[in-house]
C-alpha cells in the first residue's frame, strides 16, 4: 500500500513542480509530514511566488490560492486521469495576468481531458471551442449556442 | 471518454426540456447572475448519483424539481441525461455512447438508467467512481469552492490522495 | 427590549424593500418566525428577483447572494450608521448589470459614509474618488495614488 | 467621522512604512494577486483590536511581523496607526482628530494606544463598539465572505440584530 501510495504522490509532486513553474515562475512541491508513518501524518502544499518566501498553501492570498488550486489539480490529472473537468467561475478572484496563464494552460489540458468552464470574463470565453448561453425567459431557463468569438456582454441575455 | 450530450427537464430552473450537443476539448458557459448557469452542474452530480442536499443546493429533494417559476406550473419529475462519448470503451459497457439517467418524482424517489435499462443507484456509483467521472474525485470545483483545496489540512490532503490511489 | 429591537427590524425592513428595489426591481424584506415570542425565534430574510417565485436567500445563486447581501448590510446602516465600510472584491460574481447598479447605489451611499472597496474590476474603479494601486517590489508591499479614471490594468504593476 | 490616514509598518508584506491619506467618499484599491490589497484592511482591523488569528489570516501573533521576502530582514515589530476625523465628536474624545495606534513585538505584546497615550486594549474596544467603528460590525466583508450573510440562519440573523441594538 505505501510504495502504491509514494509511486502517486511521486508522480503528482513532479508534475506540480512543472506546471505551477508554467504557471507563475514560482516553485510549488508536496512535503510528507511523517516519512516513517505517512499514513500517521498529512502531505503539506508548499509554494513559493516569485518574490516571497516558501510557504504552506493555506497562507496565501486569495488569487494565489486559486492558482495553487488549479496546479495541484491538474497535477493530480497525471496520477488519476479524469475525463472531464467542471469548473465554475474559477477566475473570479485572478488578476489579468494570472488569468491569462491559466487560461492558457487549461486550454492545453482541455487536447486530453474534456474541460467546462463557467465564467462571467471575455478571457476565458475566448479560447473556448464551443460557447452556451444560459438566459431566463419567462421563468423557465434556456439554452443557446454560441459561435466561438462571441463576448460576455452579447452572450448575456 | 467525454460528455457528450446533456438532457434536462424539470430540474430546477430548467422546467422545460433543455439539450446541449457537447464536444471534446474546452466548452465554456456564459449568462447572467441567476440565469441557470450552476444548476447545469448540478444537474450533472444529480445524474451521476450524487445524494448530497448541500451539494445540490437544495433544502429538500422535492426543492429540485421546477417549483414554476411566475408562468408555469410546477414539474410533477426531473429527468435528467447525461450521454458519454466512450467509443474507447473505457466506460466498461459495449456501447459507442453511454447515456446515464436519473428521474426524480415528486415523492422523492429517484429511478436511475443506463442506457435505458434500469439499473440500481450502486451500479451508477460503482461505474463512475471505477472510470473517474464521479462527483467525488477532484474534477469538480463548484461555485466559491476553489481555495477550498489550498486550504485543506494536511491530514485531509493525505486521504484525498488515499482515497483516489 | 422588545420595542427597541422592533423598531430597529421596522427600519430595517423598510430600507431594505426600497434598496432592493432599486437594486433589482424585485423585492426583499424580512420576517420574524415567531411573531408572539420573537426572542425565540429566527427571522427569515426573502426575496423575490424579477420572474421568479419568493425565496429564502439561502436559495439563491451566487449572484443573486451578493446582491442581497449587500442590500442588508446598507439597509442596516439605517439603524446602525457605521461611518466606514471595507469590501474586499465584493464585486467579483457579479454580471454587468448588476454590477453597474451595485457601484452606482455604493456610490450614492458613499455620500454618507467612507466606502472603500478593494477590486479588479475596471466599473468599480471608475467611480471612485480616489484610488490606491499597491504593488510588490523587492520584497516588500508599496502602495501609490492613482488620479480618478485609471484603468485596472494601466494600476496594477 | 471618517478614516483619514493609514499608516503601516512591519505588518505582514508592509516590512518598510506605507502611508495612506484617505477622504470620504468612495475609496478604490487595486493591485496584482498577492500584492497586498488584503493586508490592509488585516491592518485596519489589526489597530482597531481584531484579536481573532482567523480573521487575520495568520496561524501565530509572529505570523503577522513582515517575515523578510526576499530582500529584507524580518522587522522585529509591527505598527499599525488609523487616524479617523473627528471635527463632528462623534468620538468621545476632544479633538479633530483620533488615532487609534497598535504594536505588536516579537513576543507576542501588543501595546494600544489612543493619540499617542497608553491604553488598555478593552479601551480601544469600548471606544470602538460605541462608535460602531468595530470591526465587529457588519461594516467589513472581507474576501471571500461576501455571500455568509445571505446564507445566515433565521437565528443568527436575529441575533445579529440583537446584538447591534
Ligand atoms: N426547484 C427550483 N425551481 C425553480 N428555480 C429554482 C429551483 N431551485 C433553484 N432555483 C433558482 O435557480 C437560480 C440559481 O441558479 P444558478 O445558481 O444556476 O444561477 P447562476 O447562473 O449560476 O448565477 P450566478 O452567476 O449568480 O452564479 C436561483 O434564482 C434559484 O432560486
Ligand atoms: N508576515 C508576513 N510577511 C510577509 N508576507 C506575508 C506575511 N503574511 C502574509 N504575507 C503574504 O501576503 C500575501 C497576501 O497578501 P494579500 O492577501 O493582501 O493579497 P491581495 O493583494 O489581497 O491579493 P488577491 O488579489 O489575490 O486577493 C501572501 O503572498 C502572503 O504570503
Ligand atoms: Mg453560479
Ligand atoms: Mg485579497
Amino acid at each position: 500500500k505505501r510504495n502504491v501510495f509514494m509511486e502517486a504522490f511521486e508522480k503528482i509532486d513532479r508534475n506540480l513542480r512543472a506546471i505551477f513553474k508554467e504557471l507563475t515562475d514560482g516553485d510549488a512541491w508536496l512535503e510528507v509530514e511523517k516519512p516513517d508513518d505517512i499514513f500517521q501524518g498529512g502531505i503539506y502544499l508548499m509554494v513559493r511566488f516569485p518574490g516571497k518566501k516558501p510557504k504552506e498553501s493555506l497562507m496565501l492570498s486569495g488569487g494565489e490560492k486559486t492558482i495553487t488550486t488549479v496546479a495541484f489539480i491538474l497535477a493530480m490529472q497525471s496520477a488519476f486521469k479524469s475525463p472531464f473537468y467542471l469548473l465554475d467561475e474559477i477566475d473570479a478572484h485572478l488578476d489579468a495576468i494570472n488569468l491569462e496563464r491559466l487560461i492558457n494552460i487549461l486550454y492545453d489540458r482541455s487536447k486530453e481531458s474534456q474541460i467546462i468552464l463557467i465564467t462571467l470574463k471575455d478571457v476565458t470565453l475566448s479560447k473556448a471551442d464551443k460557447i452556451f448561453g444560459v438566459y431566463q425567459r419567462e421563468g423557465y431557463a434556456n439554452v443557446v449556442e454560441y459561435t466561438p468569438g462571441i463576448k460576455v456582454k452579447e452572450a448575456q441575455q | 471518454i467525454y460528455i457528450k450530450r446533456i438532457e434536462i427537464e424539470g430540474f430546477k430552473t430548467f422546467g422545460k426540456k433543455v439539450v446541449l450537443n457537447l464536444e471534446p476539448g474546452y466548452i465554456s458557459v456564459t449568462g447572467l447572475n441567476g440565469s441557470g448557469k450552476s444548476n447545469i452542474f448540478d444537474a450533472i452530480l444529480f445524474a451521476l448519483g450524487e445524494s448530497s442536499l448541500k451539494t445540490l443546493r437544495a433544502t429538500n429533494l422535492k426543492g429540485l424539481l421546477f417549483d414554476g417559476g411566475v408562468s408555469g406550473a410546477r414539474s410533477s419529475k426531473a429527468v435528467v441525461s447525461i450521454q458519454f462519448d466512450n467509443t474507447s470503451r473505457e466506460i466498461p459497457v459495449d456501447s459507442d455512447t453511454v447515456t446515464f439517467t436519473r428521474e426524480l418524482r415528486e415523492n422523492g424517489e429517484s429511478v436511475f438508467k443506463i442506457n435505458n435499462k434500469h439499473v440500481s443507484k450502486q451500479m451508477v456509483l460503482n461505474l463512475t467512481q471505477l472510470c473517474l467521472i464521479s462527483p467525488e474525485a477532484f474534477n469538480v470545483v463548484l461555485q466559491g469552492m476553489i481555495n477550498r483545496i489550498a486550504e485543506l489540512r494536511p491530514d485531509e490532503r493525505r486521504r484525498l490522495l488515499e482515497s483516489l490511489v
